[in-house]
């Protein structure tokens, strides 16, 4: 099956925060997204890899308007789940390439990372679903970037 | 705008590798998945989360049919890129649940992560879309985790 890239998307309406060092044990992700939908944070993106000696990060973005209160309370949690740290990056953008059959096509995520090296942009966080593949990078590049993305899959800039 | 969920989903055909220590620099994801994308390996879910002190770890599935073949690759990578290693587990499952209006609706993710840990199941990794919060979790408990999950959000199991 032919992969086909149909968008490039960004956004910069987030920043990005951290909590570093959590025990990876039942109960610490649903602690923090609990409490953080309790105080009605609007979470979007999560990502969390896998664990070093029984500790892993969760990051997650909010809208800027969030990120205060965000930090807030995820610093107590941070003290409630014995994590290492919270850190935030109000500097980020989140860039996109959106298509289909994607999955069996793994040049898709090829082309996407050489293209963002390419520019020089440094890859921060990356994140994909069957129609997405997503890279947390530089607010500062994202234009660059974009334009490099749509030139590398042969799409119009809207 | 309320949440939806409308399915939940797991799959047991992938297995889970990670490239771990991997300097946190321009063109080292390029690298990685140009050379298994020309290797033809079929990269299902990418994850990277942020680096610490210049490296990162890069987390992706593949079938089970590819993971002696992807190990092999991934090795020779590491040495190339710098890493300090690579790592494999094939007795993972991806639970995920679906729906519409999640973006807004952190609850869903807590809701999620709460049942989870309600059954005694660790949270591997997460990744996220506007439609899906997805979970690598032990294969041995996706069944348990994914009735427990229907019940969670009041669907009916196929
Ligand atoms: C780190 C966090 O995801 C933990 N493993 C949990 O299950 O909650
Ligand atoms: C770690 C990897 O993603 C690196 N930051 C890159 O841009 O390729």
């Amino acid at each position: 099956e032919q992969a086909i890239v149909s968008a490039v998307t960004h956004d910069t309406s987030e920043a990005k925060m951290t909590l570093a060092g959590v025990p990876d044990r039942p109960g610490v992700a649903a602690t923090v997204f609990r409490a953080l939908a309790d105080q009605e944070v609007n979470v979007d993106m999560i990502v969390q890899n896998v664990s070093d000696h029984g500790v892993t990060d969760i990051s997650f973005t909010v809208p800027h308007a969030d990120l205060a209160s965000a930090m807030e309370h995820t610093e107590r949690l941070a003290a409630e789940v014995g994590a290492a740290g919270v850190s935030s990056d109000d500097t980020i953008a989140r860039v996109s390439v959106v298509g289909a059959g994607m999955r069996s096509n793994p040049g898709v995520a090829a082309t996407m990372f050489e293209t963002l090296s390419s520019c020089g942009v440094n890859i921060q966080m990356i994140s994909t679903s069957a129609i997405r593949v997503s890279c947390v990078v530089d607010g500062g590049q994202v234009e660059d970037a974009v334009r490099a993305l749509h030139e590398a899959f042969g799409l119009h800039e809207a």
